[in-house]
This record gives C-alpha cells, structure tokens and sequence, in this order.
C-alpha cells in the first residue's frame, strides 16, 4: 500500500506540473500522476497468497535471492518473512548473526544456499529512505555477491 | 541508447544530469503502455548490472522509489528544486524504475482497462522489460537482477518465474524488502510483533494464546488468521481495531506519522477528491494490507471505514 504516514503532496504537485510532465516525455493520455492509484488497488485480484513455489523454483534455477526487511515495519513485518525464509526449506550456511556498516550493527543476517535473509535495524517499510547508507551497502554486497 | 526518451535535465535543476537518463514508455499487453524512468550507472554502464525496481501497492508508483528512496535525486520539502541523493543506487548499477501495472503513476491503456490479476502484471511486466531491450539492446548482455518492495514481494517472484524461461536475458537473481511474500504467515506473525513491541499489553497476549493457540505459544501451534475458534477471530478482530486506533505509523511504528498534516490539506483543499487522496485514502490502502493478512480475507472482501467518517472524538483519541 501506499505510506500512510508520510506525506508525498510535495511530489504530487512536481509530478504533476505541466513543465516536469514535459520533460519526462509523458504522453497526454496519461492521467494525474498520484502516488497511487485508487482504481488499480481497489481492481486488482490477487491470486497468490504466498509465494513459496516462486521463489523456491526461482533460487533452484540458480538465481541468487536477497530478502530483506526493516525491522520495525508492521505492515509487512520481519517475523513473517523470517518465517517464510524458514519454511522454504534450504539449507542454511550461517547463524542468524548480526552485520554491520561502519563499524555498529547494521541488522542481522543469515545466509542460505542461493540467498539471504537480512534485517535493517531501525528501518520500517521504505528501507532506501529509512536507512539510506545501510541498504546501499546493503545491495552492493547483494550485487557484488558477497556475504554480508 | 533511445535518444527519443532522454532527458537532459529536470525541472529544478540548474545543471544537466551527469549520467544517461531515460523517461518514456515501454509496451505491454493490449493497449499497455508502462511508464520507465532508467538511469544508467555512474561507474560503468556497460560492465555494471540492470536493476529493476518495482514499488508495490498493488497501484503504487516506482516514481516514489525514484524520488523518495534509492533513486539518484529528491524533489525539495518545497517541491521547488532537485537534489542529488548521495545513496543513489544508480552508483552501482543501471537501474530502470517501472510504474506497473497501466493506471500506476504516468501508466495508461489505451482502452481504460485498469482491471489486472497477478499473472496479468507479470506478463506486462515481462513484455515491459522485452520492451526495454529493444530500446537498449547495449544493455542485453548486463547482468540483470529484480528488486521491489512491499506488494513487489508477489511481482517480483511471478515475474522472476517467467524470466526463467527468457534465454535471451542474463537473468541472475532478485532482491525483495519487506515483501507481501506470505498473507497467513504475516498475519500471525502481526500478532506476535504486536506484542513484542508493546501494542498490546499481556491481559491482551494472555487472552489471544488461550484461544488461539495449542501445545504451547509460537509459529507452529498459534493460528491468529485462520483460527475456527469464533472466540479467537473475535479476539484478532479486536487486536486489528486496537492496533488502527492507536495513531501509530504502521510502515515504521517508531517514526511519526504525518496525520496531522494529511488532515490539514484534507480541510484546506477546496476539492474533497484531492482531500479524500491525501487524507483518507493512504490510511485505507495500509489498513486494508494489515487487515487482510491478519483476517484472511482478500483486499476486496474488506471494508475499510474512512477516516473522515470518523467522529472528532476518535480523531483527537488518536
């Protein structure tokens, strides 16, 4: 869903000026841009209610996986996706050990054959914006390949 | 590089961008055309990896990703001028910023279709990125990975499943934050979360395991969501009213929630259209994502009360 606490009307009103429209080349056909859209939320079927097969199948073809959270997040929180983690079933390389970035606790992390599991402490849902530093070097080690 | 879509500078900016910046349409199915903002890498584009990046919602705009998280600027409190993010993630990779599915951000079909399943946005999800390599055909041999958050947790594993069979795309891997990866199991572990962070107090907590759960209290043996006791649903349905009224930010429960300043435009604004937007709306769609993992239901079977409709007695509580 769309942050329910922080208030995008600035972003609204830049997205929304003719001159901005016109420099990101937005077709005339496109409406009001809003953060988001009620009628796409309110039409959207969902069919999955969990994503196990998915993301299980995928990491078994070989494709290297990154599941992180901010930790204190309620909407979709740490726990939940810990447990999913958990009962996808692969092997796992390390203890649920903290890492850091610039020398304090960064989260706690725990590696898997073909993924990772990562929290971001002190973050909630919009981990780049909560905890800027920490999710880029969280995703360069992600890209790099390398353990946290 | 699709010199039709670049963009040189933005608004608000004083100088040009110093990377390749693209903003345009991509194809999708039927009449679908999906809005992109991609921005190449500042070390080596041609080395560096492709990294999508989907916002979730189902009907929020990666342009919040862009603007508000790991992209490379941030529109000004004042909406009046552009600054550079020094946490740009365009520092490490190219990285292509998609609002899916049409109706999302600058998105439209051309037939108004605005109706799409998940399977259905991951196939135009798909025929997005197909679309994108025709555009940047420099970009096919980068090695590509998939990233989002939130509701991105079901985009991108759908669409991950459909990459597996895309040879022609260096297809290596997918990072996902705070993803909608599990309703039932987010559901319980709301319940527990709620507790451990003091949303609840122990009459609350003591109430709930003696209904809800059996041979002890953890993942295993509590079932908050799908529970056939009547008791127990009652009990979560109360947890679910208490934990809304609360005033509490529900995406980060230790920042402040900006209510106050929602409720002000609500009431400043002379149209109640844009006033319901930034007031009432934002709080259904984050309650509705709660409320349909720790009840079970899907996100259309829920009602959500608005929060104009509530009495200014419950609004001052909160």
């Amino acid at each position: 869903g769309s942050p329910p606490c922080i208030d995008d009307a600035d972003l609204e009103s830049y997205l929304n000026r003719r001159d901005v429209r016109s420099a990101l080349n937005i077709h005339p056909s496109a409406g009001q841009w809003t953060d988001c859209n009620v009628v796409v939320e309110e039409s959207y079927i969902n069919i999955y209610r969990t994503l196990k097969d998915q993301v299980s199948q995928s990491i078994r073809a070989g494709k290297r996986g990154l599941i992180y959270n901010g930790d204190v997040d309620l909407v979709c929180d740490f726990l939940g996706d810990q447990w999913f983690v958990e009962d996808l079933g692969f092997p796992s390389i390390t203890p649920y050990i903290p890492w850091h970035v610039n020398n304090q606790t960064a989260g706690f992390v725990k590696h898997f054959e073909g993924f990772v599991m990562a929290t971001v402490r002190g973050s909630g849902h919009m981990v780049p914006t909560d905890q800027p530093q920490v999710a880029y070097e969280m995703i360069k080690l992600f890209l790099k390949g390398q353990n946290f | 590089a699709f010199d039709e879509d670049r963009v040189v500078r933005l608004p608000g900016q004083t100088k040009d961008i110093p990377f390749g910046m693209y903003s345009g349409y991509l194809n999708g199915s039927d009449g679908t055309h999906l809005h992109y903002v991609f921005v190449e890498s500042t070390g080596n584009p041609a080395t560096d990896p492709l990294l999508l990046w989907l916002n979730g919602g189902p009907g929020c705009s990666s342009m919040l990703g862009f603007f508000t998280e790991q992209g490379p600027f941030r529109v000004t409190k004042t909406g009046a001028s552009i600054e550079p993010n020094p946490f740009a993630w365009n520092q490490l990779a190219s990285m292509i910023f998609l609002e899916s599915p049409a109706g999302v951000g600058y998105s439209y079909n051309d037939n108004g279709n605005y109706t799409i399943d998940d399977d259905g946005a991951s196939y135009n999800n798909l025929q997005a990125i197909k679309s994108f390599f025709i555009k940047f055909p420099q970009f096919k041999r980068n090695d590509f990975y998939l990233s989002g958050e939130s509701y991105a947790g079901v985009y991108i594993p759908t669409l991950s499943i459909r990459l597996l069979n895309e040879t022609s795309i260096n297809y290596k891997g997918f990072a996902i934050g705070n993803g909608y990866l599990d309703q039932v199991k987010l559901g319980n572990s709301k319940v527990f979360f709620s507790y451990y962070h003091g949303l609840i107090d122990r009459d609350q907590w003591s109430a709930l395991t003696s209904q809800c759960c059996s041979n002890g209290v953890g993942e295993d043996s509590c079932e908050f969501v799908q529970s056939s006791n009547p008791t127990c649903t009652k009990l979560v349905g109360k947890l679910t009213e208490a934990i809304e009224s609360s005033g509490l930010n529900p995406y980060n429960i230790y920042d402040r929630c900006q209510t106050n300043n929602d409720l002000r435009r609500t009431t400043s604004l002379s149209s109640p259209g844009i006033g319901r937007k930034y007031g009432n709306h934002k709080h259904a769609s984050a309650w509705k994502l709660i409320k349909a993992t720790l009840t079970g239901h899907s996100d259309h079977d829920i009602e959500i009360v608005p929060r104009s409709t509530r009495t200014n007695s419950q609004l001052k509580g909160s």
